[in-house]
C-alpha cells in the first residue's frame, strides 16, 4: 500500500524514512594528513601519567591513510576508521568538512564521532542553496565570547527560535579518544512541539548542504616547550564518524526520494504535487494554493474543473477567497467553443445542445444564423434562437413567416403579402 | 404551412454588396 494514500483511497501525509544522509556520501575536507607522509602521535592517560604512541601517516599507503572517505563509511565500533587532518592546523587557520546532502533535507541531528579529542572551539553550518549562502547552525567553543562573539548558552525564545547559539558543553579535552558532539537542530526550540504549524523552524531544520568548521584544538598547553614538535604532533583533528541525521524533504507529499534522469535525488511526488521537493503543484492542479501536508490534512493539489475543454488554468486567489476556500482555479483557453471560468458554457454565436453532456466535446452548436434573414450572429444559448428581421422565422432565421412572403431586398428579406 | 427557405438568389444586391454572403 502506498502510504500516501489511507485505505479508502484518500491522501493523507506522508514522508521519507529517517536516514543518515551522510552515509556514504563525499565529503570535501581543507585538510588531510600523509600527503607526504608525516608523523602523529597519540596521545593516552593513565592516571597522572601521560603518554605519546606514535605513527605515520600515508595517503600512499591503504593501512596508514586517514582519508575523508572515512567520516561516512560504515562505522564498526570494532573497526573505527579515522578521517584526520594536518597536524597543528590552529587559529586563524581552519579545517573545514563540507558535505553535499544533493537536495533539501529536513536535518534533525549533526553527529561527529572523534578519534583525537574534541576541538575547542567548532561551528557547524549549513546552506539552503547548495553551498552558496552559508547559516550557522550551532557553534561549540570553550570561549564562546572571544570566538564567535555569541554569549554561552544564550536563551532561545520564540523570537530568536532561527538563531544559532553556542555552548561549552561537549568541549571538554576529555575523552582522548571517541568523544562525541551532537547537534540536535530542535531540541530547545518552543515550537518544536508544534513543528507543522511553525513555518520558522521547518526553514531552520531545511539544509542541502552542511560544513563543519574546527577552528582551534585543544591542548595541554605544551606546544611551546621543549619538546614542541612532539607536542605540536599530538595535536590534530581526526573524526571516525560524520552522520546527518534527517528526512529528505517532500513537504508531506512523498514517502520516499528518487533519483531522476539526471541522477539528481528529487521526491517521488504524490497528491498532485510536483517538483525536488514537490514544493508546487503539478500542471492543471492550480484549484486551490499549495500548502505543505500536515498531520490534520493532506493538503492535496486539486485539479481546475474545465469540463474536459482546456489543458490550462491558473489559480485566482480573489475567486478562491470569494469561495470560501474551495476553488480558485480558472481555465485557459477552453475549446470546443465554450467559455467561462470552467469552460461551462457556449461562447458566442455558438449554443448549448442539450442532448450532450457539456463536457461532450460537440456540447456547442454554432448558431448559423441566416446572413439575411437573422438581425445578428449570436442566438440563444439555451435554444439556439437566431434574432430574426421582421417577417422572418425558424430556429436560424431561414423562412419567411405566414402572410410575408420573400422580398428582392436584403434588408427587409420579408414583406406582408399585400 | 411551411414557408420555403430565403432564396439568396432572388436578392437585389446592387446597394448591399457589403452584405452579400461569399457564396452567393
Amino acid at each position: 500500500p502506498d502510504p500516501c494514500y489511507d485505505e479508502n483511497g484518500n491522501p493523507r501525509r506522508c514522508i521519507p524514512d529517517f536516514v543518515n544522509s551522510a552515509f556514504g556520501k563525499d565529503v570535501r575536507v581543507s585538510s588531510t594528513c600523509g600527503a607526504p607522509a608525516t608523523r602523529y602521535c597519540v596521545v593516552t592517560e593513565k592516571g597522572e601519567e601521560r603518554s605519546r604512541d606514535c605513527n605515520i601517516c600515508d595517503a600512499t599507503d591503504p593501512k596508514k591513510s586517514h582519508p575523508p572517505a572515512y567520516l561516512t563509511d560504515l562505522n564498526n565500533p570494532h573497526n573505527l576508521t579515522c578521517w584526520q587532518s594536518d597536524n597543528y592546523l590552529q587559529y586563524p587557520q581552519n579545517v573545514t568538512l563540507t558535505l553535499s546532502l544533493g537536495k533539501k533535507f529536513e536535518v534533525t541531528y549533526v553527529s561527529l564521532q572523534f578519534c583525537s579529542p574534541r576541538p575547542e572551539s567548532m561551528a557547524i553550518f549549513k546552506s539552503m542553496d547548495y553551498g552558496k549562502t552559508w547559516v550557522p547552525f550551532q557553534f561549540y567553543s570553550t570561549q564562546c565570547k572571544r570566538m564567535y562573539n555569541k554569549p554561552s548558552k544564550a536563551a532561545i525564545t520564540k523570537q530568536n527560535e532561527q538563531e544559532a547559539i553556542c555552548t561549552d558543553s561537549h568541549t571538554d579535552m576529555q575523552p582522548l579518544t571517541g568523544g562525541l558532539i551532537a547537534f540536535s537542530t530542535l531540541d530547545g526550540r518552543p515550537s518544536a512541539h508544534d513543528f507543522d504549524n511553525s513555518p520558522v523552524l521547518q526553514d531552520w531544520v531545511t539544509a542541502t548542504d552542511i560544513k563543519v568548521t574546527f577552528n582551534r584544538l585543544h591542548t595541554f598547553g605544551d606546544e611551546n616547550e621543549d619538546d614542541s614538535e612532539l607536542a605540536r604532533d599530538s595535536y590534530f583533528y581526526a573524526v571516525s564518524d560524520l552522520q546527518v541525521g534527517g528526512r529528505c524533504k517532500c513537504n508531506g507529499h512523498a514517502s520516499k526520494c528518487v533519483k531522476d534522469r539526471e541522477g539528481n535525488l528529487v521526491c517521488e511526488c504524490k497528491h498532485n504535487t510536483a517538483g525536488p521537493e514537490c514544493d508546487r503543484c503539478k500542471p492543471f492542479h492550480y484549484d486551490r494554493p499549495w500548502q505543505r501536508a500536515t498531520a490534520r490534512e493532506a493538503n492535496e493539489c486539486v485539479a481546475c474543473h474545465c469540463n474536459l475543454h482546456a489543458r490550462r488554468c491558473r489559480f485566482n486567489m480573489e475567486l478562491y477567497k470569494l469561495s470560501g476556500r474551495r476553488s480558485g482555479g480558472v481555465c485557459l483557453n477552453c475549446r470546443h467553443n465554450t467559455a467561462g471560468r470552467h469552460c461551462h458554457y457556449c461562447k458566442e454565436g455558438y449554443y448549448r445542445d442539450m442532448t450532450k453532456a457539456i463536457s461532450h466535446r460537440r456540447a456547442c452548436k454554432a448558431c448559423d444564423c441566416h446572413p439575411v434573414g437573422a438581425a445578428g450572429k449570436t442566438c440563444n444559448q439555451t435554444t439556439g434562437q437566431c434574432p430574426c428581421k421582421d417577417g422572418v422565422t425558424g430556429i436560424t432565421c431561414n423562412r419567411c413567416a405566414k402572410g410575408y412572403q420573400q422580398s428582392r431586398s436584403p434588408i427587409a428579406p420579408c414583406i406582408k403579402i399585400p | 404551412e411551411v414557408m420555403p427557405t430565403l432564396d439568396m438568389a432572388l436578392f437585389d444586391w446592387t446597394d448591399y454588396e457589403d452584405m452579400k454572403p461569399v457564396d452567393t
